[in-house]
């Protein structure tokens, strides 16, 4: 694959499921092969992708080795991106997976041999900084971090930066952030202004261009299992997720 | 205490520090005695109450037995409650409880000789149903659940009245819901109301009457150390925590 992009924020409901999603299905609609895998055991990214029930073999039978990963794979219907999905089992992987020798390459192992048959693989990942984000940050060749333009999750910022050292510095040492993106933006409150300024000012390379706006047919697309390119293909939220698509392939590597 | 109260969501982002924290200020406002608990590694309860560089003894501590519960609760100025603050530290708490006898039994054993000093105490849990949301119900006598009106939010309430079950069946027999917050409601969206209506529907008679609004003072307000009281004391941001503490302490124990 070009990448493999973690979509990384231990922040709660920052926008993680829905730019993770959005970019999949953005990129599949550009002609690209694309892999969206869901790390989280509460399984947002599946759900929105309109997979409601989810039988094994899934991403947790995947990691524990009970499954090949191939097997695990499956179609969105419509979206025309690939899915490895999460199911409420994937909860006790992070307990299972404690003692288990080189913990953290688990999803490495998972998305090795599934690599080559995609230009792109993201990851989903829970709000955590535990053993499941670990995992992908092994995993993945790039990050991209949704931001929401407020003070709580602004101040994650720093101690996900440290995270990702400690991580580049002792697992991955190719691991870099393809970008920061400021999600949910609501313009025209001040304090949202004030930390997407914020942002640019600490971080003036790593911040997209791209601004994901406040809109709410993305947060009713999931309840259709549509994207938003089904659910409201010409609305403003649709063309941001487009351009932030464009954005991400420009800075990624070569083809 | 008359309770002790577990703020609990799995779901990121649903407004459970902001709740858990203005619950606590609103009652101290009120004469009553009150302790936040916050369990969360990333500590945005204990920097929304202003305490920036919290040194240890903190909840870590008190958690792992390397201090006495007394020690690490603080004060916190012009708001009248205490804290016992969360520290990044808490995030090997998860891994490092995992083989711990009685691992569910860790902040029971904390807040125990704390409780008899205070009318209310609250915990603020992290978004996940782990070791330490466990802990928090386990200790809880009731657990207020924060409900973002929204449709990702909705899907996780099952999951999470689950767990509620299996802690009550295997832990905690007197642990009951107290009620269901609707937050950050929208009013002027369709999705909103739904959401509120379905919610309202499958619980009657645990979802609150108080309706928390989407109001930006509350996210503002943490960039200023300060409860929505402080930052914005006659708002209608205000005045709607200041009536879901009432409602709540109608449905409490006696005192
Ligand atoms: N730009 C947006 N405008 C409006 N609502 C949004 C936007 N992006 C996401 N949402 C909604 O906000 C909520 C949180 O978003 P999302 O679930 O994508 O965040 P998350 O970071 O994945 O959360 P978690 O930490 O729980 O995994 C969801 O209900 C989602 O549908
Ligand atoms: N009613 C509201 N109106 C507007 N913003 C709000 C409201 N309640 C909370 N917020 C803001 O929304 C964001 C998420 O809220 P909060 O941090 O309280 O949720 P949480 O459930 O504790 O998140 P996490 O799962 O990360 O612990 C914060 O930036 C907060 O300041
Ligand atoms: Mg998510
Ligand atoms: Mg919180």
């Amino acid at each position: 694959a070009r990448e493999t992009v973690a979509v990384v924020n231990q922040k709660g409901g920052v926008g993680k499921t829905t730019t993770a999603l959005s970019l999949a299905a953005a990129l599949a609609r550009a002609g690209e092969r694309v892999l969206l895998v869901d790390l989280d055991p509460q399984a947002n990214a599946t759900s929105a992708a309109g997979l409601r029930a989810v039988r094994p073999p899934s991403l947790y039978e995947a990691l524990t080795g009970a499954a090949e990963a191939a097997a695990c794979v499956r179609p969105v219907p419509d979206e025309g991106f690939d899915l490895l999905p999460a199911t409420a089992a994937l909860a006790g992987a992070e307990v299972e997976l404690a003692p288990v020798i080189a913990r953290e390459r688990r999803l490495e192992g998972v998305c090795a041999p599934l690599a080559a048959g995609y230009d792109w693989l993201f990851v989903d990942c829970p709000p955590s900084l535990g053993i499941l984000t670990v995992n992908a940050l092994t995993a993945a060749s790039g990050v991209v971090v949704p931001v929401q333009c407020e003070y709580l999750p602004l101040e994650g910022l720093t101690q996900l930066m440290g995270t990702l050292d400690l991580v580049r510095a002792t697992l991955n040492p190719r691991l870099r952030v393809l970008g920061l993106a400021l999600t949910m933006l609501d313009s025209r409150t001040r304090l949202a202004r004030e930390v997407a300024a914020d942002v640019h000012r600490h971080f003036p390379d790593q911040t997209f261009a791209t601004v994901i706006p406040r809109a709410v047919s993305l947060a009713e697309a999931p309840s259709h299992g549509r994207t938003i390119f089904r659910h409201r293909p010409d609305s403003r939220a649709a063309s941001a997720y487009r351009r932030l698509a464009e954005e991400l392939t420009a800075r990624a590597g070569a083809p």
